[in-house]
């Protein structure tokens, strides 16, 4: 099953 | 004070249009360098970059960097007000409760003006890393524009898939499959027609249609779009605003545990 990331997984932030 | 006059004032309307589905309020933060906002969707799966520069502006002054809070579908109905070849202009106070929007006709015989409500808005400003992208696809926006929208009476996500053949788009549903694929084309009457496709190395990544489809209702700003693919990245859709700036929407991927 794919599992849908959130842009919090690969952006931090600034 | 923020002050900016936009003489193609549409085209504030049609940045509104793209992005108002997405996000319910947002920061635009005011600079010298121009008028943008970051946000994410409720869901924190996309998040839309958007910069109009101080240069794409008859006139725009800014005395200091500041935000304001704002309901989109509000503005959006403000917007909405504005004909499509009327002047915008915008005024804002640092500090200030309200913004004003101004409308004015070509021939100046009609000017109208707005005074919308301000709202406090706690929002993280992500930092965008620079990537080096494996593959980089640039097409009509309409034709992606139709590509998301068949896919997405099929199935609910897309496989985007970049290999030397060209780009792949493919969904599967209850009712069955279907596969697009798009090869480099640059024998075309006009450069805006071309597809062109540069590869580093192939990459397949899995999306949710829903926001892709979203994404497209930006592509009245622009006549192409480019697509930029990672593995294990958010996925970058970019129109470009002419002589302006851009509307950059990243989406996470949906990858397998």
């Amino acid at each position: 099953v794919n599992q849908q990331r959130q842009i919090t997984n690969f952006f931090s932030p600034s | 004070m923020l002050e900016l006059r936009l003489v193609q004032g549409s085209l504030l309307k049609k940045v509104l249009e793209s992005i108002k589905d997405l996000v319910n309020d947002a920061n635009f933060d005011c600079s010298a360098t121009g008028f943008s906002l970051q946000a994410m969707d409720s869901s924190h799966v996309a998040l839309v970059s958007l910069l109009l520069r101080s240069e794409g502006f008859e006139h725009y002054r800014c005395d200091k960097n500041f935000s304001m809070g704002m309901n989109l579908g509000n503005m959006s109905k403000m917007l909405k007000c504005a004909g499509n070849d009327d002047i915008i202009t915008i005024k804002g106070d640092d500090g200030g409760d309200t913004i004003t929007f101004m409308f004015e006709s070509p021939s100046q015989d009609k000017i109208a003006d707005f005074e919308m409500k301000l709202m406090d808005i706690d929002s993280e400003h992500l930092g965008i890393p620079e990537a080096e992208y494996h593959a980089i696809v640039r097409m009509p926006s309409a034709e992606f524009a139709r590509i998301c929208k068949d896919l997405s009476s099929i199935g609910d996500t897309v496989i985007i898939s970049v290999t030397k053949e060209g780009v792949k788009f493919s969904t599967k549903g209850d009712i069955g499959t279907a596969n697009i694929v798009c090869r480099q084309n640059t024998t075309v009457d006009k450069p805006e027609e071309a597809t062109i496709i540069e590869m580093q190395e192939p990459v397949s990544l899995t999306f949710a249609l829903r926001y892709m489809n979203s994404f497209t209702k930006a592509s009245p700003l622009s006549n192409t779009v480019t697509i930029s693919l990672s593995s294990e990245l958010p996925v970058v859709v970019e129109y470009k605003i002419a002589e302006m700036g851009y509307i950059r929407y990243y989406l996470a991927p949906k990858i397998e545990d």
